[in-house]
């Protein structure tokens, strides 16, 4: 048997957003330590993973390893028929074909119960390796979506560059083009970019903007992101969720031949 | 600018 009350219903919300418009379905491998979830987009150009552990959870509790097929936007779905504040359990009884949603009212005056109904999914599952890598950038998760953002505007692709004066966006497209360059600022000043930037060698990465368009939609579930960067290796972009786990993200750069 | 790789070029399977 598989339980997981979360405290508020809105972390599995953001969860949710962050992953129904990269994955239609997804295994959420749930074990003692808790809830995983590993899956590609369907061009195999990135991948999401997500951490959500049992112990840091309001009460958890899976005694066999459990393999829960879910359609994302299903789970989207029922997930509206919960208010933020709702306190939250999902459960899955071991071999069942649904899994079930309680959603208690903060004044426990309301109680609704949803049931979903499961799916045979045979995902590849791909092998990260631990990396270290050349540079690893943190910084304001509303900046990083805005900087997205607008140089979405101008192309499809962004060039990344990593140097010790900073970081530089920049995107070329059929009519103009943009940069955007944050200085790294050790002294914290009120206003600044406040971003950190941890370099071992300089970097300048080609990707996609079109993906991390979707990862952007994990800002809700963090103030800060992480980007991680080695020459010729897929960019990990992780987003902290509070003590509990995290999202991270994986883009495979373009490279020229 | 650049070609686009799949993720599969840099991980292996699981």
């Amino acid at each position: 048997m598989f339980e997981a009350t979360f405290n508020q219903a809105s972390i599995l919300k953001q969860v949710l957003e962050a992953t129904k418009d990269l994955v239609n379905d997804a295994n959420w491998d749930c074990s003692a330590e808790g809830i995983a979830l590993q899956a590609m987009d369907s061009s195999h150009v990135s991948l999401v993973s997500l951490s959500l552990r049992g112990d840091e959870l309001a009460s958890y509790r899976c005694e066999n390893q459990i393999s829960l097929g879910i359609n994302m936007n299903t789970m989207t779905k029922i997930l509206k028929c919960a208010e933020n504040n709702d306190r939250t359990i999902i459960r899955a009884d071991d071999d069942a074909d649904v899994m079930v949603f309680v959603f208690e009212s903060e004044g426990r005056d309301k109680t609704s119960k949803y049931e979903m109904k499961l799916m045979d999914i045979d995902s590849e599952h791909l092998g990260i390796p631990e990396q270290e890598y050349s540079a690893t950038v943190q910084m304001s998760s509303k900046e990083f979506s805005r900087i997205v953002r607008d140089l979405s505007t101008i192309g499809e692709n962004v060039e990344i560059t990593v140097d010790k004066e900073g970081i530089t966006f920049g995107a070329k497209g059929e009519s103009g083009s943009g940069t955007v360059s944050l200085k790294s600022n050790p002294s914290v000043d009120e206003g600044s970019s406040n971003i950190t930037i941890d370099l071992t060698d300089s970097v300048k990465l080609n990707f996609a903007l079109r993906y991390l368009t979707f990862f952007t939609k994990a800002a809700p579930l963090s103030d800060n992101v992480s980007l991680s960067l080695s020459a010729d290796v897929p960019l990990m972009v992780e987003y902290a969720i509070g003590d509990v786990g995290f999202i991270r993200y994986y883009l495979a750069p373009k490279i020229d031949d | 600018s650049g070609k686009q790789h799949q993720l599969s070029a840099f991980f292996g399977a699981a």
